[in-house]
């Protein structure tokens, strides 16, 4: 699967994400990467692409949970993301990537890597797998 | 506070035997397809377009699983998916079960911009591509040779491989199918049995 969120310069969010799915699966399978709300989400809040085993992403309702902590509970980006992957999940596996109205990128995965990118404007830039 | 910003992913759950040169390439293509939308970002594109334009880069290259190199099914075929949201006003738009699409994402972006729904799949998703005139291709050119190994391994150990990035030196290296050489059916490396019925 991969992704991308952005945030421009205007505050806008948005999100992507595309996949092939899974190696083996039954024909017909439908993963979380076309469902709004659990693959992919944004809204004048942020934006979230997630990846992962599609069916406890599906349960999770993962990419909308990041944007409910942060309206509902008042939680910041990483702190949501934190959150989701930790709370909401129950044993499946996972990592989302997720930007702010604000500007902020953040990521969270409880897998044993996720390969990433992100920048902001300020100059940050990192990439990762571990 | 304020600015820009953009990340990328490209999957999770990792080999970690996962060799080297095949980390670096990773890395390579997630700085490009960086690079490519912070110059969208600093052309004054919205973000919509912005990751329309980077995940269009990321299928075309067959490193991770999307669009070329995209997983396989049991038939050995490739369905794809994607789905598009544009967060001030909350549209959105998704695909499944692609099989000719070349960029699924820009099928989904269409879906959202010049239909009436938010969500086309399999035939008809087909068919609105047809209708569109986005570019269409046959489904060998998403299969990689790697891929179809992948799915030879899968099938000899009868699971469905989460982390479909095994290296295919040895079948030992990769822990999901090791595990389920001595375990029933499994779906992303659990039990099938704790799924729901249907």
């Amino acid at each position: 699967t991969v992704g991308c969120v952005v945030v421009d310069s205007q505050g806008r969010c948005a999100a992507a994400t595309s996949t092939g799915g899974l190696m083996n699966k039954m024909s017909g399978r439908i993963g979380d990467s076309p469902l709004i709300g659990s693959g992919t989400y944004a809204c004048n809040l942020c934006g979230v692409s997630c990846t992962g085993e599609g069916e406890a992403i599906i349960r999770g309702t993962l990419a909308r949970d990041v944007a409910a902590v942060m309206e509902y509970k008042g939680l910041g980006l990483q702190a949501a993301v934190d959150y989701v992957i930790k709370e909401r999940l129950d044993e499946g596996q996972a990592g989302l990537i997720a930007v702010s109205k604000d500007g902020e990128v953040a990521c969270g995965f409880n897998t044993n890597g996720m390969f990433r990118g992100c920048a902001t404007q300020d100059g940050f830039m990192e990439v990762g797998i571990w | 506070m304020g600015g820009w910003a953009i990340a990328v992913h490209g999957g999770a759950g990792i080999d970690p035997n996962l060799p080297t040169e095949k980390q670096e390439e990773a890395k390579l293509l997630l700085t490009r397809c960086l690079n490519l939308g912070i110059s969208a970002l600093r052309s004054n594109l919205p973000a919509i377009d912005v990751v329309e334009l980077v995940v269009r880069e990321l299928e075309t290259d067959p490193l991770f699983n999307s669009g070329r190199g995209s997983a396989l099914s049991e038939n050995g075929t490739v369905e794809m998916e994607a789905s598009i949201m544009d967060g001030p006003k909350r549209r959105c738009g998704a695909v499944s079960g692609l099989t000719t699409v070349k960029n699924p994402i820009s099928l989904a972006r269409l879906v959202m911009d010049k239909s009436p729904h938010s969500y086309l799949a399999f035939s008809g998703a087909e068919a609105f591509a047809r209708q569109q005139g986005v570019e269409l291709v046959e489904n060998e050119y998403f299969i990689t040779e790697e891929n179809k190994g992948m799915l030879k391994l899968a099938k000899e150990a009868n699971s469905i491989l989460f982390d479909y990035r095994v290296p295919i030196a040895g079948l030992e290296s990769c822990t999901a199918v090791a595990a389920a050489v001595d375990s029933p059916l499994q779906m992303n490396g659990l039990p099938i049995s704790i799924y729901a019925p249907e």
